[in-house]
């Protein structure tokens, strides 16, 4: 699958 | 979550909440460029679409729907309400500059090639460079008001607080992000000239105005 980045900041 | 991104973040949104305060009571943007708010609400737009594709936390998707909600509102209120007070001769800094360059780093320099992903780097990227604008006006201006310097220190100390929180994470849980770690360094450099002037002049009682 495409790779997501999972952002935890704002 | 640590002390150090906590007090970033209620910095950002005080430094946020201190502009539509200052805007909404004095029923005038004077001072206040148009164009580094139009740039900030770029930058939200950009990032914060992931709400729809990823979840982090409730604290997360608040703030995230509170700076939107807060960016389109301060536009609303420069544009449109007391767009009269808008002191548009003096915003005169040219922000294509600005952004056309964070759109091709964007796709230079990135995570993963995916539409969100660039989308975001772009975010960061026009983040660092978004108060320019902001920086010009006072400068050709030659002052700020007071409640206009409050609003800048708090919004340049956000960013300066999360370079503490990377370095935190670094030795915490190993997490190191390049893109927001250097975007963040230029970000913050941006605001030490200003944060010399507020701290000999603004907390000292006086008026900012440029010698």
């Amino acid at each position: 699958g495409e790779a997501i980045m999972k952002h935890d900041e704002l | 979550m640590n002390i150090f991104r906590l007090c970033g973040d209620l910095s950002h949104l005080l430094a946020i909440l201190l502009l539509l305060f200052k805007i909404w009571k004095t029923r005038s943007c004077a001072g206040i460029s148009g164009k580094t708010q139009l740039l900030f609400t770029i930058v939200y737009t950009a990032r914060y679409l992931d709400l729809f594709t990823s979840f982090v936390s409730v604290y997360n998707s608040v703030m995230k729907i509170v700076f939107l909600t807060a960016s389109y509102g301060t536009l609303y209120l420069m544009f449109y309400k007391f767009k009269p007070t808008y002191d548009h001769n003096h915003d005169s800094f040219r922000i294509l500059y600005l952004i056309v360059p964070a759109l091709v780093l964007s796709f230079i320099i990135v995570h993963v090639y995916t539409v969100m992903e660039i989308l975001w780097t772009f975010s960061i990227y026009l983040e660092a460079v978004a108060i320019m604008p902001q920086l010009f006006m006072v400068s050709r201006t030659g002052e700020a008001e007071t409640i206009t310097s409050h609003y800048l220190f708090a919004l340049g100390s956000y960013r300066a607080l999360y370079i503490l929180n990377w370095i935190y994470r670094y030795y915490t849980e190993d997490f190191l992000d390049w893109i927001t770690i250097m975007a963040g360094i230029v970000q913050t450099i941006l605001y030490c000239d200003f944060f010399y002037l507020y701290i000999t002049k603004v907390l000292k009682g006086k008026r900012l105005s440029l010698p």
